[in-house]
């Protein structure tokens, strides 16, 4: 039980859950989900950032296992012993995160038995960068089960819970710093955590967008996924093209580092080269690794090559993996390998026969083909073709956000 | 108050032991905790816990002890050492 005040050197920490619950009617994307926004409640109030792996070779290992799991901290079936987790340190079981299988995990349900799967996160991760128990009745860090703490996406620390860990790690300046990971490998590309489904209990805001009566600012895939941003708001779209909610997200609370004060995107897209994300508005670009920026951005697009004015569109077409930026009636084709601008461009922007400009934006979807949006249609080309299909433009809406 | 179930006692050690508030029982001689030790770590388990700081297995104490918990123990050995 020895055990000394410890915490992470470092600020950037990778996590992953490698095994599920195994008889939970949770699925897999709403545990990485809470996992996410459990790791949040701890870094949106600190400089640490975390950012999830598929990789073997995560500080935070997320685990659900039964009875002995090797740990000299065995579960005990339903009941008693819930979670555990083990302290910063040098020891590779650091910051590693259990859960008891044999329990009955939850999420925003009225089930008493039950537990609630986010509020016991929070308190383990809590563990997991430092924090002991207190006797504190209102502290997440208190050890007993004391119930759901409500919507993962409101949930505030109480402020015992916040002293003690900027006593550890300070405070977080802004929202905004995030340093370059000091681990960085080309197999290990992090996966976005999904946003938990049953959004219900968000209130709408004035400012939310109709999804199904408007023109999007920018549409891109992320890790296979969709996502089509409008002013402040995004809407997500699963692999199988499953909105993953009818009401939107906050840009800036998901996307960690954009200016709160943006007010709408030109254009997003996905790197081929290291997969990262870049974010376009006005003459200036982010560049994220998963959710957070990463540091010294927003650049000048003149990086790019690019002159100054904005962009519509960019999207990376699969056929050649060259990334097209687009303004007006003008494209211009970058190599995300090289790092520079193609010669000879820009060029009329006729190498798609039928699509339309200016454009709202690109992306390559997972089919293969290369879709293109403007206003409230969008048009379809096939991998390596150069001519909209027949039958296009179609409602954006109706194929994609799930409207009559 | 009733005097607690031998069973309970058991139980109770266990759990105090678990979560740091009684050192386990010395290895070489097997001596177990003295009573005195024991109510100074039932004291602290209900101070922590927000009970009543009776020293005694009353039913709130019992109670909480099988409330579902963090596997991690509340006390550090230095404090358990302190404490002693």
């Amino acid at each position: 039980f020895a055990q000394t005040v410890t915490k992470w050197r470092k600020r950037n920490l990778s996590w992953r859950v490698r095994t599920f619950p195994k008889e939970s009617h949770l699925g897999h994307d709403t545990v990485r989900a809470l996992m996410y926004y459990a790791l949040k409640v701890w870094s949106d109030i600190t400089p640490l950032n975390f950012h999830e792996v598929a990789g073997n070779n995560a500080d935070i290992q997320i685990d659900f296992s039964k009875a002995d799991h090797n740990d000299g901290y065995p579960f005990d079936g339903p009941g008693g012993t819930v979670a555990h987790a083990f302290f910063p340190g040098d020891h590779h079981t650091a910051g590693d995160t259990h859960f008891d299988d044999d329990e009955y995990w939850t999420f925003r349900s009225s089930d008493t038995h039950g537990m609630d799967l986010f509020a016991v996160a929070v308190h383990e991760f809590g563990h997991a960068i430092g924090l002991t128990h207190i006797s504190a009745i209102e502290s997440i860090m208190r050890p007993y089960y004391q119930g759901p703490v409500g919507d993962p996406l409101k949930y505030d620390l109480p402020y015992e819970d916040k002293v003690r860990i900027w006593q550890l790690y300070g405070v977080r300046e802004s929202v905004s710093p995030t340093a370059k990971p000091e681990v960085s490998k080309t197999d290990d590309h992090p996966i976005l955590p999904e946003l938990p489904e049953n959004r219900s209990t968000v209130p709408l805001r004035r400012d939310v967008p109709d999804r199904c009566n408007t023109h999007f600012d920018a549409v891109a895939q992320i890790r296979g996924e969709a996502f089509f941003f409008k002013g402040k708001y995004f809407w997500r779209l699963t692999r199988n093209k499953h909105l993953v909610s009818l009401q939107p997200a906050q840009i800036h609370r998901f996307w960690r580092g954009l200016p709160l004060n943006l007010d709408s995107l030109d254009a997003v897209y996905e790197r081929t080269s290291d997969h990262k994300i870049v974010f376009f508005k006005g003459d200036r670009y982010w560049v994220f690794k998963d959710n957070n920026v990463e540091e010294g951005y927003p650049r000048p697009i003149s990086d790019f090559g690019l002159p100054l004015g904005g962009i519509d569109a960019a999207f990376s077409w699969a056929h050649n993996d060259k990334t097209y930026f687009f303004k007006d009636n003008l494209y211009w084709r970058y190599d995300d390998q090289e790092r520079r601008m193609d010669p000879g461009y820009p060029l009329v922007a006729v190498l798609w026969k039928g699509i339309p400009s200016p454009l709202d934006d690109a992306m390559r979807w997972s089919d293969g083909a290369s879709y293109f949006f403007k206003g409230k249609e969008y048009w379809k080309v096939l991998d390596s073709e150069l001519e909209v299909q027949p039958g296009y433009p179609q409602s954006i809406a109706r194929d994609w956000l799930v409207c009559s | 108050a009733p005097t607690p179930a031998e069973e309970d006692i058991t139980r109770g050690v266990d759990w105090l032991t678990k979560f740091g508030y009684l050192p386990p029982p010395d290895p070489v001689t097997g001596q177990l905790q003295t009573q005195e030790e024991l109510t100074k770590a039932i004291t602290a388990m209900q101070r922590f816990g927000g009970l009543e700081a009776t020293g005694v297995l009353d039913e709130a104490t019992l109670e909480l002890m099988k409330t579902p918990r963090c596997s991690l123990p509340d006390l550090t050995t230095e404090e358990t050492r302190r404490k002693r």
